[in-house]
This record gives structure tokens, sequence and C-alpha cells, in this order.
């Protein structure tokens, strides 16, 4: 763990006084593979150093705290800082239905995520539909009425013959959703390269068609250093409220969690940990920093 | 990444971020940068060029060393049906590769099985069922909910009764680190090999380009639970470049067999070691 490196590293300070330059470099080196190892991306971690690598240089070894924990209490403070707050759930709308529009690359978790709100709502006395937005994967939109069946809850789909695009699709919903008094509306797209041009014009024309009171990025937690390519592509085309990350029941680090809040600045909204559909959990930004710190 | 330049300083921290950003693990990239600067001094390498050069040569000479090129090819069997086992964590690419794979082989006239090994995930056999219609190729499925071993026991039985010349297994997503899924996997490994009367010909672990250090714990334990014989590395057509197959190729002598590039049938590449280095400094 870093704390253990961070001993090795600060063996020798017994009976110094400060933190010097010197002392502080070996440990920025301990916390840069940390966070490397985390999967936090190279250029965030360059930034992340260089702010906090001041604040722990100088900062007296109290009595009650060994240097090393001060370090990794610099570090964890500024982990927890730059995550964000706790949140609370979604923002919803004064006058329903609320419109949450997922999206992401492909096989991030979307379809399975869109049946984790729908449950969460459900539960607090709502009145969710789910909407079957993509038409491409072979059997998605079965994938989304099985989940409907699991968790009664109803499913808006367009017949394969329409022909419908996407954004008519979640257009239509719409209206049937203020038909049927339905308060909450989750739109499940098809995943996506953040490169392929014409389906991010297709989300951007979703978004301006039913202007959705959040539009969520869902991230694979296990995402690599590309994590902050794909998430500034999609903030700059579509007005993004937040990010999901997935599969959290795993032993990635997530360490994309920090990279994506360094290039966005969206806050992370939920975290899904598990395959069914009643594992969704809010997010919490200090038991995400010490997983990344590891 | 040009590699023009003084070779200097600046050009092996560039190389380091580089490799970092493509998903090299650091270790992995220190060594190869510690290796690069005492090639560059004991051949006196005197452009960037040339160490360029050098170092994508030692890159690929990672990824086919004897104890991997001696497993690169796809395993054919001497006693049909070959049996592909196609495994790994959820949402990779596994149901999209079986298709890939099936279309492959279909096109050049042989016969395949595919076998709905996921029967847990909603919509999981109908999604495998529309890819066997594309691709021609047959499908044996039991009702959602079964024992996925027995799906494949079946297959086998099929496909040997049937003359077929490739079974290929799908199997549920499963996260690494739950036992329960990974005793799951071991029991599907254990009928196939009784009913086989060998191991799988290949257990191919399905990794996702996007993925980053987790790729190797996914495939530390994958390769602890059944014989992981390959990798079949997924969405190269997007901005992640895979990097970690390096470290995957290094640490655990694991073979990149196909890559997919892209989600319709014919997106699927047998494994160029060249082009792949290459494609990490474009
Ligand atoms: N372990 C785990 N698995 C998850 C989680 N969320 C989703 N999954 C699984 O991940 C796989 C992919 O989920 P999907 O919901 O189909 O992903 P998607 O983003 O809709 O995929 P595309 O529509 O193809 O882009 C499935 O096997 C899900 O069961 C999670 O939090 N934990
Ligand atoms: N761009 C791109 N997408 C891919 C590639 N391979 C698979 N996909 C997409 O990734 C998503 C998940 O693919 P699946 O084949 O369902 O993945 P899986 O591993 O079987 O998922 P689970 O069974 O739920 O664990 C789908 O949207 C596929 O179209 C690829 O090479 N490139
Ligand atoms: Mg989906
Ligand atoms: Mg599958």
């Amino acid at each position: 763990s870093l704390s253990e490196k961070l001993q090795d590293v600060f063996q020798r300070l017994r009976g110094k006084g400060r933190l010097t330059e010197a002392d502080v470099t070996e440990a920025m080196r301990e916390v840069r593979l940390a966070l490397l190892e985390a999967d936090v991306n190279l250029q965030v971690v360059r930034d992340f150093i260089t702010r906090i690598k001041d604040r722990a240089i100088g900062v007296d070894v109290l009595e009650s705290l060994s240097p090393v924990q001060q370090v990794v209490k610099v570090v964890n403070d500024e982990l927890v800082a730059l995550l964000g707050g706790t949140q609370t759930g979604l923002q919803l709308s004064p006058t329903p239905p609320t419109v949450i529009m997922l999206c992401g690359l492909q096989g991030t978790g979307k379809t399975t995520l869109t049946g984790k709100l729908a449950y969460y709502y459900k539960k607090q006395g709502r009145n969710p539909l789910m909407v079957a937005c993509d038409i491409y994967r072979p059997a998605a939109v079965k994938q989304l009425e099985v989940l409907g069946e699991q968790i009664k809850v109803p499913v808006f789909t367009s017949p394969a013959q329409d022909k419908k695009s996407p954004p008519s699709i979640a257009r239509s919903a719409i209206e049937h959703a203020k038909a049927n008094g339905n308060d909450i509306v989750i739109l499940d797209t098809a995943g996506r390269l953040a490169i392929d041009e014409d389906l991010m014009d297709e989300l951007g024309q979703m978004q301006a068609w039913v202007t959705p009171h959040e539009v969520l990025l869902v991230v694979d937690a296990m995402v690599g250093q590309d994590a902050v390519n794909f998430a500034k592509q999609f903030y700059e085309r579509l007005p993004l409220t937040g990010f999901v990350m997935t599969k959290m029941d795993g032993d990635t680090r997530g360490g994309a969690a920090l990279s994506i809040r360094a290039v966005t600045s969206i806050p992370i909204k939920f975290m899904s940990v598990g395959e069914k559909l009643d594992a969704l959990e809010p997010f919490h930004p200090d038991r995400l920093a010490s997983r990344i710190l590891g | 990444f040009t590699g023009r330049g003084a070779l200097d300083e600046d050009f092996y921290e560039e190389l380091e971020t580089l490799l970092i950003q493509s998903d090299v693990n650091i270790h992995t990239t220190e060594r190869v940068i510690g290796e690069l600067r005492k090639a560059v001094r004991e051949e006196r390498l005197d452009s960037s060029e040339k160490a360029l050069d050098c170092l994508k040569r030692s890159l690929v000479a990672i990824l086919t060393e004897p104890a991997i090129a001696e497993k690169q090819a796809l395993k054919v069997s001497d006693k049909p049906p070959t049996l592909f086992l196609v495994v790994g964590v959820n949402g990779v690419g596994k149901t999209t590769s079986i298709a890939k794979m099936a279309d492959m082989y279909a096109r050049s006239g042989k016969k395949v099985i595919l076998a709905a090994g996921d029967t847990f995930r909603a919509a999981a056999i109908d999604q495998l069922e529309i890819w066997a219609q594309r691709t021609q190729t047959e499908l044996v499925k039991h009702k959602e909910g079964t024992d996925p071993a027995a799906v494949v026991f079946d297959a086998i039985r099929a496909g040997r009764a049937r003359g077929a010349d490739y079974v290929i297994a799908d199997t549920a997503g499963r996260l690494h680190n739950r036992s329960n899924l990974m005793d799951e996997l071991k029991k599907i490994y254990r009928v196939t090999e009784k009913e086989l009367g060998r191991a799988p010909d290949e257990i191919l672990m399905v990794l996702d380009a996007t993925t980053g250090q987790n790729a190797l714990s996914q495939a530390k334990n994958f390769m602890s639970a059944v014989n992981v014989t390959g990798i079949i590395l997924t969405k190269l057509d997007g901005t992640a470049k895979g990097g970690i197959v390096l470290t995957l190729a290094n640490e655990l002598k694991l073979p990149i067999k196909l890559i997919g590039l892209g989600e319709r049938a014919q997106d699927i590449e047998i494994f160029d070691p060249v082009k792949f280095v290459d494609g990490l400094f474009e």
C-alpha cells in the first residue's frame, strides 16, 4: 500500500522536525507510482503532484502524526477534494417527467444501469419509464424488456420495422410518458466511440430534441489512460451533467474517475457495484480516494 | 510521435509518456526505456529515428519471444471438433468476438457450431442467436437460468454428430475477483475437458483495449482458474492503444491471437505484432 511504501521512504526521518524538499520529492515518486498503477492519467498525475508537493513541504511533523501519515493525509485530502462532494441522487424536475439520458462507450453497463435507475426510483414511489433507443445491437431492445419484466417497469420501444431513429424514439417516449403519468424517463442509448462523428451527432440530436435534465456518461471503472480522451470528447459534444462508474465490484482501483473529474469537472453521480438491479450506490469521495491510493 | 529531433533527455521522456499513456505498465515502461538507453550507448545509435526503430524492435521482440511464438497460432485439433472456450469480464466483447470468429471460419468453408453458454444475462442467448443467423452457423442453446456446462457439453456432442470443424462456446461475463463465478468457470472447464477427452483447444480471454492496469489482475485470475491460451483484444478501433498487452506478454507469456476492430462480423484480424507496435506510436 502507499502507506507502506512511504514508510520505507521515511525510515530515516525519525527525530526530524520538518519534511524537507528532498524528503518530499522521494515521497512524491511513490505517490506518482501509486496513482499510475491506479490508472490515473499521466498528465493528471503530474498536475496533482505539482499541487500537493508544495503543501507537503514544510509540513510540521506533528506529535500526533508520523511523516508518513502527514503525506498520506495531504494526498488523501487533495484526492477527496478533487473527486467532489458526496452525491445524493439526481436532480428531479419540478415539471415531470424528469428525463435522464445515458451515453458512453460500448459495453460499459448502460442498459443494466437503465434498469438500476428505474428500480431505484420505483422504490422511491416514482413511476419510471425505460426507453430502448439502442436499435443497433442485436437483442438490445429485448435485453431492456427482460429487465423491465424483472422489476415490473414499462419499456417504451419502437417496432423494428418502423425504422425510427433513436432521437425520434426518445421524443415519442417523452410524449408517451406525459400521456401515461410516468414521472421519470430513462433513455438507454447504443454504445459508441467518441470519435464516431455520426453517432455522436445522433446523441447531440437526441439531446436537442428532448432536453434531458440529466445527461450521464456511463464509464467502466477498469478504463485506463484513454479515459481523458473519450470523456473530453463526450463533454465537448454534449452537456454532460455527471458520470457513473460501473463494475466497481471488481478490483480495479478506479483512477479513471479522477482523470474524468480533472478534464470535465462533472460530478460522479452513482457507483454501480454488481450485475443485479439493486446494486447501485451513491458516490462517496472518501471511499473512492482510499481505493485509488490502494 | 515523429521520433525526430535530438536524441536527448526530452526524447526519452516523450517515449516514456507515450508508453504510459498507451497503458503500458510503468514497470514495463521503465524497463524498456532503460534497455533502450543501454542499446543506444552500446550500439552507438546517433539519431532519434534509429533509437525509435530500436525501441519498436524490442517491443515486437517482447510480443514474439519463443515462449509466446510457440503458442501464437490458433489451434486446430486433429480430432474435430476444435473447441474454443471464450471467457472474460463483463461487457468486453465475448459474444461479438465469437460471432466474428464464426463468420471468419464459415467464410473459409468450415462448419461451426456455437454454444450459448451465457445462461445468466438478460437476452444473452437472443443476442448470440441473432449472430448465429447472420453468420449462418448453428446454435446450441438451453433455457435461460440452466447450467452453462450442460450447454457446452451438448454442443460438443452436436459438433461430433454433425461433423463440425469448430465448436465455439460463449460464457457469461464474470469479474475475476468473484470466487463463486470463477468456480462456475472451472466447472465448465472440467465438464468440457471430460466430454472432449482433452483440454479445450483454446481458452480465449477477451480483453477490452480501453482497460488499464486491471488487465493484469484479470489475466492472472483467469489463468489461475483455467488454462488461458490466448487473448482477444477488442475495441482497438477506438482511441485506446491496449498497451497493457506488452506487460501480459512480458510477465505472463500470453499471446494476443485476435483483435477486434469494430462491431460488425468482419471487424476482426489476426494479431500482427509489427502493426500493433506501429499503432502505439501513431
Ligand atoms: N459486475 C458488474 N457487471 C456489470 C455492472 N454493470 C453492468 N454489468 C455487466 O456488464 C455487461 C455489459 O452491460 P450492458 O448493460 O449490456 O452494457 P451496455 O453499456 O448497455 O453495452 P452496449 O449497449 O453494448 O454499449 C453485462 O454483463 C452486465 O451484466 C456492474 O456494476 N458490475
Ligand atoms: N467498437 C467496438 N465495439 C465492440 C467490439 N467488440 C465488441 N464491441 C461492442 O461491445 C459491446 C459489448 O459486446 P458483447 O459481445 O455483448 O460483450 P460481452 O463480453 O459478450 O458482454 P457480456 O456477455 O455482457 O459480458 C457491444 O456493443 C459490441 O458491439 C470492437 O472490437 N469494437
Ligand atoms: Mg446496451
Ligand atoms: Mg456476452
